[in-house]
């Protein structure tokens, strides 16, 4: 059985910048 | 298209790279992965780098039809919670009885009664440490939740099974229990959708996710202690469960990074500077990393797009998602479609739901951009789906997110499918059922 996750956030960095008011996506994370 | 329109606009992939990871394959871990100190390494819960932690799990598995039907419980969670509401769990006091559904009571008159219940539990799990001496527990991490629970012995009333011990106050010097006095147990309320209780002084919390799932136990503070450099943050508040039952996975419970002043987030403020970062691994057999602080990306390219905040779903991080596009051509939709409901990012949900008229005109697009293929039956909530068992290689239009800030994202291949089978081949994407959703 192969399971998949959240697809559309996979090989993305996502950073939360709370302090910052921002986020940010960052290609090829992992 | 041309072909250097088609490289621009759209992926060129073997059919086989889309298929997921199969246990055969065994855990690779991403050599990509964040390897700093104030890192924890993130595996998929029923994926095969959690084996020697959740080998007990395999059994559970859900099938993909589960997982989606899972995904839109949360989902409806979520709906609800961001709806203005007044509503309450009418007791958690007595820590032996579940708080179940028929005990939230309404006071918007027409709304669900599910409407107190937090949202369904995520895919992924990071390893922390609790306690003086330190024990590892695996933990579901949950950026669309804010309360952080573990169960704890004796598990007076009832602890699912997991695979990590069980941790158990009494072997840790730095545990204390928080009274009903405290500010932190009214905190309680916010952070769970549930009003707190009280036994004996001390402060007991409830909460109830969207599958019915539940933890229920003493408001403690102890010693969190995170990444490979045991970076400590002493006096953590969390929930100790002795009443949990539900579809955890075998993990030692959740860790909530939502915006609450409960959440991890907001407790290790003053350590990280409320920044976090994670990367979901691209494979369930690979691994990725969550991060706190600044500083904690393998990509230097990022871009950024504001986070808003609004009255309702506080704890949630919304976000200015402007437009869409498919194979380079924007999608004519009104902008307005995606500022009636809101739109948040949650590491939790598997498929991302778009407005009805977004989603339309992304369907239609899609479609005429796939024409060539053959359509296959829908799976649960996707309604777009391919058999492409007799293709080696396919053509697929990029999908392209366009953000406030003139943030991009281009989606890769693996973020537009999901796969059952290489005959059921879904747009990983679905519809609201309300414009205003």
């Amino acid at each position: 059985v192969g399971i998949l996750g959240n697809v559309q956030q996979l090989t993305f960095d996502v950073v939360y910048d709370v302090a910052g008011s921002k986020l940010g996506f960052g290609p090829g994370g992992c | 298209p041309q072909p250097l329109e088609q490289e621009h606009h759209f992926h060129i992939v073997e059919v086989s790279s889309l298929l997921p990871a199969t246990d055969v394959e065994g855990c690779n871990p991403s050599p990509k992965g964040n390897k700093k100190g104030n890192s924890l390494e993130v595996r998929h819960k029923h994926g095969p780098c959690s084996s020697s932690t959740l080998e007990s799990d395999k059994e559970s598995r859900p099938s993909h039809v589960e997982i989606l039907e899972n995904d839109e419980k949360r989902v409806d969670s979520i709906r609800e919670r961001v709806k203005p509401k007044s509503v309450e769990v009418d007791s958690v006091t007595d820590h032996k009885k579940a708080p179940k559904k028929d005990r939230v009571k309404q006071k918007a008159v027409g709304l669900p009664v599910k409407s107190g219940s937090t949202i369904g539990s995520g895919n992924f799990i990071v390893t922390i440490g609790l306690g003086t001496p330190k024990k590892d527990l695996s933990l579901i991490f949950d950026t669309g939740s804010d309360f952080t629970w573990t169960q704890c012995e004796p598990c007076k009333r009832s602890c699912y099974k997991q695979k990590d011990p069980v941790f158990n106050p009494s072997e840790s010097s730095t545990y204390t229990n928080i009274t009903c006095t405290s500010t932190l147990c009214s905190e309680v309320r916010s952070a769970t959708s549930a009003k707190p209780g009280c036994a004996g002084s001390t402060c007991v919390y409830g909460i109830q996710y969207g599958d019915s799932s539940f933890s229920v136990g003493f408001l403690a503070k102890d010693t969190l202690t995170l990444g490979s450099s045991y970076d400590t943050i002493p006096n953590f508040y969390f929930g100790c469960g002795e009443n949990n039952q539900g579809l955890f996975g075998g993990s030692a419970g959740l860790i909530g990074l939502g915006r609450n002043q409960l959440s991890v987030m907001s407790q290790c403020a003053t350590k990280y500077g409320q920044v976090f970062s994670y990367c979901l691994p691209s494979k369930a057999s690979s691994t990725g990393h969550l991060t706190f602080g600044k500083g904690g990306t393998s990509s230097k390219s990022i871009t950024y797009t504001p986070l808003l905040s609004g009255s309702a779903g506080a704890s949630f991080y919304f976000i200015d998602l402007q437009g869409l596009s498919v194979g380079g051509q924007k999608l004519s939709i009104q902008p307005t479609v995606f500022t009636q409901g809101g739109v948040l990012i949650d590491s939790g949900t598997v498929i991302t739901r778009l407005p009805p008229d977004a989603y339309s005109a992304l369907q239609a697009a899609f479609n005429k951009a796939m024409s060539k293929y053959p359509k296959a039956p829908a799976l649960s909530i996707l309604d777009t789906c391919f058999d492409l068992s007799k293709y080696t290689t396919v053509t697929v239009p990029k999908i392209g997110l366009q953000f406030g800030g003139k943030a991009e994202i281009v989606l890769p291949a693996a973020g537009i499918f999901y796969v059952k089978d290489i005959s059921q081949v879904c747009l990983a994407f679905a519809g609201n059922g309300d414009a205003s959703d």
